[in-house]
């Protein structure tokens, strides 16, 4: 049987970039197995 | 207008995939496949940026250049490795549209800014909202995106173990009891094609695969090889020390095994089975038949050589083939008698007839007992009716559409679709011939439809 795999949810601010100027929001995103 | 990703002229799953009784295998089934190791992380409702097709400058997408125009799109749903995705500003289905999660026109929200390029919603809705900013705030604020890191651990996955020039040795595929020295020519997907050392005749097999071995290996585990008289000589001095190893050996560190040499020579442990000994197996020449089988010879570190009853009698012993004993391809007897599995009888018996007591009895042999056999039933996820992509091991250059017809403990009847019952073949689940959805597509390996049907001219 494959090892359980770490799942791991990490809040983080993004940058987003549009033809009206920069700004940043909160997502989250998982760091993987690493 | 989506970016056509394949110029093998494979098969596209597009057409399939929203129809409602499409089913596909989810990556998380495929240890060996590239992104397994993320994909629990991966969901429905998950922002993305990706490929603007619906922009001014559509000529990235005609001539492949790499993408220039994104957008933020929703996951709206998963098949295998493809995603169907819906553009930011688009309230229904009408205009959404399938990619390969792990191709170059997908990245984790925020990829686009970090590379200085500007998010541009598709033409269609550019003028749907005054103020973009405040919409892509509440839309992406607390939602889940990919690992900023994902498409580069995908591409870490593509890498095979193997490189070009390496030699191993290979199931000879005319003579099924001895294997050839042969080198790895090409590599596509982890899949290696495999040349003999004698001939141009080559062989693609997955890298995980039970058919290759390292250099040195049919010496140690007393197993029949043919090579070259030099490369004879340094086995048969090795025999005597450490086999010496060469710059383009492949050695036993890049092959996945299921158990270590250590068990036998550190700890002892002694293969259970006997010459003589009657089992059933999936007939390696035929993987759409379980059938009845002896243990022919016993070698080291729990190989052993099996013959398969079916065949037509022949002394010379060409048609063994070896198995290990942790092999998921081999049964106690009484196996498919249990799981409703049809078993084909040893040659000159009746499927109809056949009864393993009398058999036994006529041949004066034993079963090979059921406390020999390793059937841990991993939780492997798999469902009637999954599609996947699955090599045709009769022909293994072809990777083809298929479906998962039937599942018995950790063994697949694996369907190639639009082929009829006598083309299955019995895989285990842990096999390194099955991929899911897409992953031809996004290794750079041609993909078989189904056969064409001529319709009948009216």
């Amino acid at each position: 049987q494959a090892p359980s795999k770490p799942r791991r949810w990490e809040q983080k601010q993004v940058q987003i970039k549009t033809m009206e100027g920069e700004f940043s929001v909160t997502m989250w995103a998982s760091g993987g197995s690493d | 207008r989506r970016r056509a990703n394949d110029h093998l002229n494979s098969f596209d799953w597009i057409s399939e995939l929203s129809k409602p009784d499409f089913y596909a295998a989810p990556v998380t089934c495929f240890s060996h496949a590239p992104g397994y190791d993320m994909w629990d992380n991966i969901g429905i409702d998950m922002k993305v940026e990706v490929e603007n097709t619906d922009c001014d400058n559509q000529a990235n997408v005609v001539t492949g250049q790499t993408p220039h125009s994104f957008w933020v799109a929703t996951v709206m749903n998963i098949c295998g490795y493809k995603a169907l995705m819906r553009y930011e500003g688009f309230d229904d289905s009408s205009h959404d549209f399938w990619v390969n999660l792990c191709s170059s026109e997908v990245h984790a929200v925020g990829w686009c800014a970090t590379r200085g390029k500007p998010l541009i919603p598709p033409k269609t809705i550019e003028n749907k909202y005054s103020d973009w900013k405040d919409f892509l705030v509440e839309r992406l604020s607390g939602a889940r995106t990919l690992p900023s890191n994902f498409y580069n651990k995908i591409s870490d996955s593509f890498k095979s173990r193997f490189r070009i020039g390496l030699i191993l040795e290979l199931v000879d595929k005319n003579r099924i009891s001895q294997v050839k020295l042969a080198s790895v020519c090409k590599i596509v997907g982890k899949r290696l094609y495999l040349k003999y050392y004698d001939s141009d005749d080559g062989f693609w097999c997955h890298e995980d695969s039970p058919i290759i071995h390292p250099v040195g290996w049919a010496t140690t585990v007393g197993h029949n090889l043919d090579a070259p008289q030099e490369y004879l000589e340094r086995m048969q001095a090795g025999c005597d020390q450490m086999i010496e190893v060469h710059e383009d050996d492949a050695t036993i560190e890049l092959f996945k095994m299921n158990f270590t040499f250590e068990e036998y020579y550190l700890e002892g442990k002694t293969n259970g089975f006997v010459e003589g000994m009657k089992l059933e197996a999936v007939d390696p020449l035929n993987l759409s038949s379980i059938c009845v089988a002896t243990v022919m010879a016993v070698l080291k570190f729990g190989y052993m050589m099996i013959r398969i009853d079916s065949y037509d009698p022949d002394a010379t012993g060409s048609d063994w083939f070896c198995y290990h004993e942790k092999s998921p391809s081999i049964f106690p007897v009484g196996f498919c008698a249990a799981n409703g599995i049809t078993l084909t009888p040893p040659n000159g018996y009746d499927i109809n007839t056949f009864r393993w007591d009398t058999y036994l009895e006529e041949t004066k042999s034993l079963p090979a007992d059921e406390h020999l056999f390793h059937r841990d039933i991993p939780d492997h996820g798999f469902r009637p009716n999954m599609r996947l992509e699955c090599a045709d091991l009769m022909d293994p250059r072809l990777v083809c559409v298929a479906t998962v017809a039937r599942i018995v403990g950790r063994l697949l009847k694996i369907r190639f679709d639009g082929w009829p019952e006598e083309y299955d073949q019995w895989l285990d689940c842990e096999s390194p011939d099955i991929y899911p959805v897409g992953w031809c597509v996004l290794v750079g390996h041609k993909l078989e439809g189904p056969p064409i049907v001529q319709q009948p001219v009216v």
